[in-house]
C-alpha cells in the first residue's frame, strides 16, 4: 500500500525548483518554508494540508476566534477553492508577502483582500464592515458618528472619481500616497526563513545553501 | 484624533491581517 521510496520528496514539495522559479523564493527558502507549512498543517490533522481551523490557530494561537480577516486571507490563499491549503498555494501566496516581491503584487493582493464581495471595487459598506470588525476585535469603542466620519474622510481622499466606490486604480493611487497602508503586506520573517527553520537542510534536495 | 485616521490604516492593524503571527510560536 505504501511508497517505500524514501528518496521521494514529501507531499507538496515534489518539485521545489519549479516553485522557486515561479515565486520570489530560492529553493532553500522553499524548503525552509515547507518546515513552517508542516508545523501549521499538523496542528489539528496531520494530513499535509492546512484547513481553516489550523490557519486560524497559527494566526491567533486559539481556535475560538471568528475573524472576518482570517477568513478573507484564507480564501485568497485558497486559489483552488477547495477549503484547504496545499503547500503550493501556501508558498505562492506568501511569496507576495516577501520583502522582494513586486509592489504591484502587494497592491493587487490587498485590493482583493478588501474587496469583500469581489465586485472589482471596494464599496463604502465593505469599509464600514471591516472597520467595525477591527474595532470589535481590538476591544476599541468608537461611536457610529466617529466611524462614519473616518470613512467619509477616507472616501474624500480615495474616491477621486466620486462614485462612492474605490476601484483598483484609486486604490493604487491611495496606497502609493500612503505606503504604510501596505505595511502588513510585507513579512520580514520571509527574508530570514532559512535561519528560522534551519532543519530544512536535513531534507534538502539541493546544494544552494 | 481618530477621525483624522485613514479607515484602511485602522483596518490594516487587524490581527487577522498580520501574518507575522504565523511565524511565531
Amino acid at each position: 500500500c505504501c511508497d517505500a521510496d524514501s528518496s521521494k520528496q514529501p507531499r507538496g514539495l515534489e518539485n521545489p525548483q519549479v516553485l522557486a522559479t515561479e515565486t520570489v523564493f530560492s529553493v532553500s527558502e522553499i524548503e525552509a518554508l515547507y518546515e513552517l507549512f508542516k508545523k501549521i498543517s499538523s496542528a489539528v490533522i496531520d494530513d499535509g494540508l492546512i484547513n481553516k481551523e489550523e490557519f486560524q490557530l497559527a494566526l491567533f494561537k486559539t481556535n475560538k476566534k471568528e475573524s472576518l480577516f482570517a477568513d478573507r486571507v484564507f480564501d485568497l490563499f485558497d486559489t483552488k477553492h477547495n477549503g484547504i491549503l496545499d503547500f503550493e498555494e501556501f508558498a505562492r501566496a506568501l511569496s507576495v508577502f516577501h520583502p522582494n516581491a513586486p509592489i504591484d503584487d502587494k497592491i493587487q493582493f490587498s485590493f482583493q483582500l478588501y474587496d469583500l464581495k469581489q465586485q472589482g471595487f471596494i464599496e463604502r459598506q465593505e469599509v464600514k464592515q471591516m472597520v467595525v470588525a477591527t474595532l470589535a476585535e481590538s476591544g476599541m469603542n468608537l461611536s457610529d458618528d466617529v466611524i462614519e466620519s473616518i470613512i467619509d474622510k477616507t472616501f474624500e481622499e480615495a474616491d477621486t472619481k466620486h462614485d462612492g466606490k474605490i476601484d483598483k486604480e484609486e486604490w493604487r493611487n491611495l496606497v502609493l500616497r500612503h505606503p504604510s497602508l501596505l505595511k502588513n503586506m510585507t513579512l520580514q520573517y520571509l527574508k530570514d526563513i532559512t535561519t528560522t527553520f534551519p532543519s530544512f537542510v536535513f531534507h534538502s534536495q539541493v546544494d544552494d545553501t | 484624533q481618530p477621525t483624522s485616521m485613514n479607515a484602511f490604516k485602522l483596518i490594516s492593524m487587524s490581527k487577522g491581517l498580520n501574518l507575522e503571527n504565523l511565524f511565531e510560536d
